[in-house]
């Protein structure tokens, strides 16, 4: 295993023990910045780790961000992996990172569904839900991303147990959903939730379990045109932006839309690149580049949410 | 493991409600074993889909016999998981 997160390679996509490994060595590394908080465990009894990055207080306002709750968008794990050591390599000489975690800490699950990742890993590259099993039914898992109270069981998820879409037998019988369900409400003072998928390139906010608008939609969608704009200025990725009910479909039960019920009010969603061609199969030469532009965006949501905090 | 062996993802991009139609109705096929990677939402917008090699054939056909146009986004996708896989080997070696 790498010495140190100076020699990780960033541009290769890890196992889960390579990525709880490169956890344990950033928080070695930086005792003064970076924590990690186990806040649950998987169906298959794996923890569920959350790096919290903090300049010290308590229940500050704080920013959630989580990669890999579909286990096969594989560029999304290794995008957090880049991301945590981005905050490490930056919090000091960055000015807008800095300022931003003097006033909030960041959270950051890198692997919100171990189960689903380690068997993408062994046994089928391409599943994303889930490893729980199905009373009455022969198919595994649920989709963690219609798993959530909010709308729960309506029109945009399935309830066929083999359905890549499928709820799951009740809100929040995912162990990996009800982690985050009882963090976000023990906490309770996390002022923006971002849950980042792939693949398709666009920036989503709630809703999408209903066409209404969100009543800060006018805002949500400000905020949107302008990380947009500053993902696409690294290299021209081009991005749309919007409702998840308007801009792709009706999907009941999704994670942001329980945030923003939840008073979340920055809530939102990345569907990061494939650039066309590849799918859930994106490249490892990607990665980097992936990450850097997204995280680009990601700043400016976590700046506009440190000078309209609520 | 689940191999792919032969799968492809072609990307379809229905250009009227009847040809989404079409598509629509080869997602409840669950004998087909398709994998929407990108679902179905509207006209002019890309739906990707893997097909796995038995369903191939049959499937290329329904979109050919309605005038359904599609491209090959990934010709063999057991070369792409390959390839990924040689790619994680080298870099823990």
């Amino acid at each position: 295993l790498p010495l140190s997160t100076n020699t990780f390679d960033y541009a290769t996509y890890h196992t889960l023990d390579e990525i709880y490994s490169f956890m344990d060595l950033l928080v070695a590394e930086n005792p003064n910045l970076v924590s990690k908080v186990e806040i649950g465990r998987s169906t298959e009894n794996r923890p569920l780790y959350v790096l919290k990055f903090s300049k010290g207080g308590t229940n500050r306002p704080a920013v959630w961000i989580d990669t890999g709750i579909h286990s096969r968008e594989w560029v999304t794990q290794a995008s957090g992996v880049w991301f945590a050591k981005k905050i490490v390599v930056d919090h000091e000489n960055d000015e807008g990172l800095a300022s931003i975690l003097d006033q909030m800490d960041i959270f950051l699950e890198i692997v919100t569904n171990p189960d689903g990742f380690a068997f993408t890993q062994t046994q089928n590259r391409m599943w994303r839900k889930t490893r729980s099993k199905q009373s009455g039914s022969v198919c595994i898992g649920v989709d963690p991303n219609r798993n959530w109270d909010a709308g729960f069981g309506g029109p945009g998820a399935s309830r066929n147990p083999c359905s890549e879409t499928y709820h799951g037998p009740y809100a929040n019988s995912e162990p990996e959903v009800k982690a985050i369900v009882d963090f976000v409400k023990s906490h309770g003072n996390i002022k923006a939730f971002i849950s980042i998928h792939s693949y398709s390139q666009l920036l989503l906010y709630p809703y999408g379990y209903t066409r209404t608008p969100v009543p800060d939609q006018k805002e949500l969608h400000q905020i949107s045109e302008k990380a947009v704009t500053a993902l696409s200025s690294l290299y021209g990725t081009n991005y749309k932006y919007g409702s998840i009910f308007t801009t792709i479909y009706q999907a009941s039960g999704s994670t942001v839309d329980w945030t923003y019920n939840q008073g979340i009010k920055y809530s939102f969603t990345f569907e990061l690149r494939d650039t066309g061609r590849y799918g859930f199969l994106l490249p490892a030469k990607q990665i980097v580049p992936t990450a850097q532009e997204t995280w680009l965006a990601l700043k400016t949501i976590m700046l506009y949410t440190r000078d309209h905090l609520y | 493991t689940e191999t792919f062996v032969g799968h492809q993802v072609l990307r379809i991009t229905p250009t009227s409600d009847e040809e989404l139609q079409v598509v629509q109705e080869l997602q409840d096929l669950e004998e087909l074993q398709l994998d929407f990677w990108l679902e179905p939402r509207g006209p002019g917008y890309p739906v990707d889909v893997r097909v796995p090699f038995p369903s191939l054939q049959s499937f290329k056909a329904h979109l050919e016999a309605n005038g359904v146009s599609y491209s090959i986004m990934i010709e063999d996708v057991q070369a792409l998981v390959d390839n990924e896989q040689t790619e994680l080997l080298r870099s823990r070696r």
